[in-house]
């Protein structure tokens, strides 16, 4: 473990809770893509089936429970006890273009033939392009509230933190993963775009609007 | 053949 994977879980667990309390305080899930709460539940999943398997550290299961069942609660909040909010017509981005790609690379490029190592595989490159609905409603919107934004931000930047990760671990115990490390500058990528609105606007007191 | 990713990333 070091202070950029430590910074980065954090800020993936900051995003779950930003989104949850969002959702329950403000009892609605507007602006927010069920789609992409549908893949990160399937990314969370596939790839933290090894939580009964293979014993890490307390840290390692207890962060795997609390993102799983944090994923369950938004999908329940989202298409049951809030399902009047939510935003079906903007939220149409078809998930199937993202989900049989990853599947057909995750086949293809691994680095173990193996049902779990498969299933990782799957849950990385899945998890890359897993924002893409929720940036696609934005679009489609026009804007986000900015609670939503911060959301986006914290969600943005656990992958970019796991990016100095892998550059720490690659120098300190000379350990890499190219799969992991090619899908999360995929990932943290399709967040420069937001990154750069959210810097320049919210941060100013502005609401995120898009160039129309 | 790079190192095995021991999976103790979240």
């Amino acid at each position: 473990m070091n202070i950029f994977r430590l910074a980065g879980d954090l800020s993936h667990l900051l995003a779950i809770i930003i989104l949850l309390l969002k959702i329950w305080k403000t009892r609605s899930c507007a602006g927010i893509s069920g789609k992409s709460q549908v893949l990160f539940a399937i990314v969370y999943l596939t790839r933290y089936l090894d939580l009964f398997t293979t014993y890490i550290s307390l840290y390692n299961s207890i962060m795997k429970i609390v993102f799983i069942a944090a994923s369950g609660a938004t999908l329940y909040l989202m298409y049951v006890k809030f399902k009047a909010t939510y935003d079906h017509n903007h939220d149409s981005f078809r998930i199937e273009f993202l989900l049989i790609p990853c599947v057909i690379l995750a086949l293809i490029i691994n680095h173990d033939f193996t049902v779990m190592e498969i299933l990782w595989t799957f849950s990385i490159y899945l998890e890359s392009v897993a924002i893409l609905p929720q940036l696609f409603l934005v679009s489609k919107t026009g804007e986000a509230e900015s609670i939503t934004s911060h959301y986006l931000f914290a969600l943005g930047s656990y992958r970019a933190l796991y990016l100095l990760n892998w550059i720490y671990r690659y120098m300190a115990e000379s350990h890499y993963d190219l799969i992991a490390i090619f899908a999360g500058v995929v990932q943290t990528i399709l967040y420069c775009d937001f990154f750069y609105l959210y810097i320049t606007k919210v941060l100013k007191g502005k609401k995120l609007q898009l160039p129309a | 053949q790079q190192t095995k990713t021991d999976k103790d990333e979240l």
